[in-house]
């Protein structure tokens, strides 16, 4: 459940994503336009793992970024 | 699979240089397993590795901690174990190992060294991440036995697509199976069982997770949620009086509370009250109105009371005997919001258990959501 996740899993995740997922900060009129760069960003995470996609942090999401793994990024590339 | 873009080396024999050791293993232990890894890439493809000792290698392989130099800095233990940079000159190609981590020669008490620098190489060699949890591509980690370790078909098509095969006779290698599909009409679940809710399909060495809200089932190894659990497994259920999950593989039943393997398991299937020539049970599957959980062996099925803990006098039964229509042999059972769903094959029959009763005849892939 949502409600478990804190104010220090999120900065964990949005570090995932910069990592793994090349989030990167957004500022100017597409943030004012509602548009959540991180949210397209763990909706691509959790399509790659095979999650749930919600778009949102939740519990599954969390444990799936917890697991130790290779620091190389995600980011499909062209077969 | 998936390539960097195509960077590829463009030459076939390369060499690698092991720069400096992890205090966690021997050295004779580092070079095997870096030369094991190297190996994995060169009996599917034509290239050949070559160890240098001093100089620039292709491949220049080394153990540090948190920042080290190329702007990646590592994170102490856990989180990322190591990484590797594609084909090109300067550190092109290196493979960087954080030794914050416990590496390990082959035990899963910590990172078996193989099985990380295997996928890193893959790195050195062009390949990027794989979202077939059965790669070795696939960016999490997880144990598998060294000793029996064969290159999964995802990762022999990435490489091959970037190098071409193996042009030398060599004997022929033990190929992996590939990666269970959910959606393969034909296939034959090993087992299905509940977890708080969720629904477990096992195949093979995977399980997926699906649950009410899920859009797609989750596909993971089963090692990677229980490290100690077998794969092919024979049956599976959940006891929601005793809060565990019980895998059946052979003569023995394993039983999970959590994650943990509960202590003094495995135990033989006698354990349950089974007759002791039970060399298999083909199904399990736990009834939550009466509380009581049936076997299938063979054409014939068992019912055992989990709160008295012992076999009900009077079985085994005939499961056609229960079950109309059941003709075949069954494969996978379980109980799912009051219906009992019994598998044979690729089918999977709906019942009211109360009255034996046949609602449905469905696809295995019912829940798996094609």
């Amino acid at each position: 459940p949502l409600s478990q996740i804190n104010q220090q899993d999120e900065s964990f995740a949005k570090n995932y994503l910069k990592t793994f997922f090349n989030l990167t900060e957004e500022s100017g009129p597409t943030v004012r336009r509602g548009f959540n760069p991180a949210a397209v960003k763990l909706m691509e995470m959790q399509r790659f793992f095979g999650l749930q996609i919600t778009g949102t942090l939740d519990t599954d999401t969390l444990a799936m970024m917890k697991k130790p793994r290779c620091g190389v990024s995600d980011q499909k590339v062209a077969r | 699979f998936s390539t960097f873009g195509g960077f590829k080396w463009e030459k076939n024999s390369l060499t690698y240089r092991i720069e400096n050791y992890t205090p966690d293993m021997s050295a004779a232990e580092v070079d095997d397993s870096i030369e094991r890894a190297l190996q994995v890439w060169a009996q599917v493809t034509p290239l050949r590795f070559t160890r240098i000792y001093n100089g620039i290698a292709d491949i220049m392989i080394s153990f540090s901690r948190q920042a080290h130099g190329d702007g990646y800095p590592f994170d102490g233990p856990g989180g990322t174990l190591a990484h590797a940079f594609a084909p090109s000159t300067g550190i092109g190609g290196d493979a960087h190992f954080d030794d914050d981590e416990d590496f390990t020669f082959s035990s899963n008490r910590g990172y078996v060294l193989f099985l990380v620098a295997a996928h890193e190489f893959g790195h050195s060699l062009g390949l990027s991440h794989s979202d077939d949890p059965g790669a070795l591509m696939y960016p999490i980690y997880s144990f598998s036995n060294p000793e029996t370790f064969v290159l999964p078909q995802d990762d022999v098509n990435g490489i091959q697509s970037l190098y071409g095969a193996n042009e030398d006779p060599v004997e022929p290698r033990p190929t992996a199976p590939p990666t269970p599909n959910a959606c393969d009409s034909t296939m034959t679940l090993d087992a299905v069982a509940t977890l708080r809710g969720e629904m477990l399909f096992f195949k093979d060495s995977f399980f997926w997770r699906s649950y009410p809200q899920s859009a797609t089932p989750q596909q993971t190894r089963i090692t990677n949620f229980w490290p100690n659990a077998p794969v092919n497994i024979d049956a599976a259920y959940e006891s929601q009086q005793s809060d565990r999950v019980l895998l059946f593989k052979g003569r023995q039943v394993w039983a999970f509370s959590g994650y943990d393997l509960v202590s003094g398991y495995p135990k033989p299937l006698s354990s349950l009250g089974l007759p002791k020539t039970t060399k298999k049970v083909d199904a399990a599957l736990y009834d939550v109105a009466s509380r009581k959980t049936l076997f299938f062996v063979g054409s014939n099925y068992y019912s055992y009371d989990e709160a008295k803990e012992t076999m009900d006098e009077g079985f085994p039964k005939r499961v056609d005997e229960t079950f109309s229509g059941m003709s075949g042999k069954v494969t996978a059972a379980f109980q799912y919001r009051g219906f009992t769903y019994v598998y044979s094959g690729p089918y999977m029959f709906e019942y009211s258990l109360r009255s034996g009763r046949l609602f449905r005849v469905l696809r295995n892939s019912y829940f798996l959501r094609c």
